[in-house]
């Protein structure tokens, strides 16, 4: 099975 | 003093559509530029960003920068009570807790107004890099609502292939396995019909069928849907709204575990 990443892994905050 | 009009408050009530059922609450941050709101669904695994420029609105002022903190259902309740052609003008003072939406029939025969209570909310906003997608695929955005929605009844996940021939969604589950392709249109008599795809190299992904799916409620906004992919980073799912600018919505591929 697969795993959902949250958004944060790929944009950071600004 | 903050106020816009906009003669077709359609655009709005398709908006609100487009975002409710990702989005509780959301800020509008409303500059000279326009109206913008960023946010991300409850589960932080899809971001909504909206633009709407200024010069597409019939009247726009806005002196101070404002952010407004909305609670989608009580707006939408608001919409509601407005026909699909009234002219809606809204306006709020600077640094207000409520904002005032009004809607006047075409006949300027009748004249609504309804005041919103506005809430304060703790807006994260996330900085998007600039990137070159692999992949862009545009496509008839009914299409792909269609698509998402004939792929969600066999898995909760799709996973997107696009090659420079075309590009593939593909499901599977407990009924079997289902396999959409669709190839670049040769030639169409309209452009809103049309598939094209700009590839730099071979992407495949795979994404949850939820969000696809709520994503589409945009549908009404743009008759084609632009699609970009690159291995690793999030889907971008793009409707152009007219002479506004447009709403795009990201969401993370699915990992392996």
């Amino acid at each position: 099975s697969r795993l959902q990443p949250e958004m944060k892994l790929f944009f950071r905050a600004r | 003093m903050f106020e816009a009009r906009l003669v077709q408050c359609s655009m709005l009530k398709k908006v609100l559509e487009a975002i409710k059922e990702l989005l509780n609450e959301a800020t509008f941050d409303c500059s000279d530029a326009g109206i913008q709101l960023q946010a991300m669904d409850n589960s932080h695994v899809s971001l909504v960003s909206l633009n709407l420029r200024s010069d597409g609105f019939d009247k726009y002022r806005c002196d101070r920068n404002l952010s407004m903190g909305i609670n989608l259902a009580s707006m939408t309740k608001i919409m509601k009570c407005a026909g699909n052609d009234d002219v809606l003008t809204i306006k709020a003072q600077d640094n207000a807790d409520n904002v005032m939406f009004m809607f006047e029939s075409q006949n300027q025969e009748k004249v609504s107004d309804y005041d919103m209570k506005l809430i304060n909310l703790d807006q994260e906003h996330l900085g998007i890099p600039e990137t070159d997608y692999s992949c862009i695929i545009k496509m008839p955005s009914g299409e792909f609502a269609r698509i998402c929605r004939d792929l969600s009844q066999f898995g909760e996940s799709v996973v997107i292939s696009c090659t420079k021939e075309g590009v593939k969604f593909s499901a599977a589950g407990d009924v079997g396995a289902a396999n959409i392709k669709l190839a670049q249109t040769a030639n169409v008599d309209k452009e809103e019909e049309a598939v094209t795809i700009e590839m730099q190299e071979p992407v495949t992904l795979t994404f949850a069928c939820r969000y696809l799916n709520s994503f589409t409620k945009a549908t009404a906004l743009s008759p084609q849907v632009q699609l970009s992919m690159s291995a690793d980073v999030p889907l971008v799912v793009e409707y152009k709204i007219g002479d506004f600018g447009h709403i795009r919505y990201y969401l993370a591929p699915k990992i392996e575990e």
